[in-house]
């Protein structure tokens, strides 16, 4: 019961939303009561699920900061088995309020620890840092999973990003592990895609999904309409990728 | 002399570090003395200029954190005007490290003011987030110039970031301005790259620059070799779009 997986990668730009929104849709669509975590300032993940201007009465700061009892800030979503724990702005100033508390790598963990059970699945979306929010991802997860855009500055940060998990493993949560990695905006026509798959493939071994996301023009627009692209265009294969990594991921 | 740029937007994967080594270098090549200066832990600019594996006797971390003087992390590059002050992986530990500090938005404003008058231009490579490390770039800055890709996440986070930069404008640094407005990895043939490129001259109106840099495989090919676009491939599309940009933003 409630399992909790981390997207995270300090390399902007990579498909964290994008991959964290379309696999909870495929889960909440099959059936798996599921709930996406938005600790993203940026609010993406919250207005890739057609919630942008909604008029939240508690939002997942106030679950951090103000011990708001999660529930409060957990919304329904257009997909039947998908909640929200919603994110805004004022998110942005968390980050320096935990800095200077007690157990500050642990606020999210104890806020999700009284609703874990409710739910079959939870995925955070996580801001491009290794900073606070991202180590209370962390901490509170079983799992983690690392999307990786085909390209190459996106390989660099990776050494840094294990490190990161080895160390929060070894001081904050034991039972953290390396769910996988996933290749991410891969283009068959551009050398560098394969390059890049080829190196995660021979440093990361059997880590990395045997599924490959392409880069498909449908999952950029499917955010402007608020819809995931289980709704937006469930043929395209963007939709299709990110079906069979779900199965490859969530058994 | 000594005109400061910061290459700001808190959206990850815009093409911050792409605009900031292609247009340092353009500068450099044409004579003029230029700075590039890594603000981002992840230290992308100081790789795609190819000095990755470089051992730094000090970076920028040591000019921020232990007030060591920016000419000694300051090191020359494969293009003859242009120099670079170097990040390293340390630089992450920064941004907490500055929180409790005195003057803690100043620290960059003061390690580049030695320095300032012995270049033409200094460009800012900031990391994707509005926290410590881009308060100081936005600090020591005349100019803010703001990448925008052409998708629908990269509208969104635009209103908080032209906040903070009117926070920072109020309060810290009274002559800083938006020197405009870049709209990157364009793609006539996507609908939603004119979407987004009519949208952002609707708000922004004459603060879009002319110039749209278009989305090309050689601009994401040249940091695997660690060369900016100008060497890698100087006839290439992305590489005319920044000749052509910098023409339009430094006289
Ligand atoms: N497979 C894909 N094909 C085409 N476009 C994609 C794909 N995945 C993501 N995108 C688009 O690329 C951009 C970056 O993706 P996304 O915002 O999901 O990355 P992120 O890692 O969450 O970014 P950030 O670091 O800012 O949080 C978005 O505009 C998104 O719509
Ligand atoms: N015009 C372009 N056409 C094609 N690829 C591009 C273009 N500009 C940047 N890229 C590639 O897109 C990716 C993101 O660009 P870049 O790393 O410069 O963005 P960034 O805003 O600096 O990211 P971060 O938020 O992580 O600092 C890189 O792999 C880069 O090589
Ligand atoms: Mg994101
Ligand atoms: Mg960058």
């Amino acid at each position: 019961m409630g399992e909790i997986y981390s997207i995270v990668n300090q390399k902007g730009g990579v498909g964290k939303t994008t991959s964290a929104v379309s696999m909870a849709a495929i889960l909440g669509k099959r059936g798996n009561k599921t709930l996406l975590v938005d600790l993203d300032p940026q609010a993406n993940a919250t207005s890739g699920l057609g919630l942008l201007d909604h008029r939240f009465t508690y939002t997942v700061y106030d679950a951090l900061i103000h011990s708001v009892e999660a529930s409060k800030a957990i919304y329904p979503t257009v997909i039947e088995h998908l909640s929200i724990l919603a994110a805004s702005k004022d998110l942005a100033g968390a980050e320096i309020e935990l800095v200077s508390e007690f157990n500050r790598e642990r606020f999210l963990e104890r806020s999700l620890a009284p609703i874990k059970d409710q739910f079959d699945y939870i995925l955070i979306d996580c801001p491009p840092s290794l900073g606070l929010l991202t180590i209370n991802a962390l901490t509170a997860s079983d799992w983690v999973i690392i999307p990786v855009q085909a390209e190459y500055y996106a390989l660099e940060g990776l050494a840094r990003l294990t490190q990161t998990i080895d160390m929060v493993k070894k001081a904050l949560n034991p039972q953290l592990q390396i769910r996988g990695i996933m290749i991410t905006m891969h283009d068959k026509r551009v050398g560098l895609s394969r390059q890049v798959e080829d190196e995660a493939r021979g440093y990361f071994k059997e880590k990395v999904f045997q599924t490959v996301i392409p880069r498909n023009v449908k999952l950029s627009e499917a955010p402007s309409f608020g819809e995931p692209i289980t709704i937006y265009d469930k043929k395209s294969k963007g939709a299709k990728a990110y079906k069979s990594i779900v199965k490859e991921i969530f058994l």
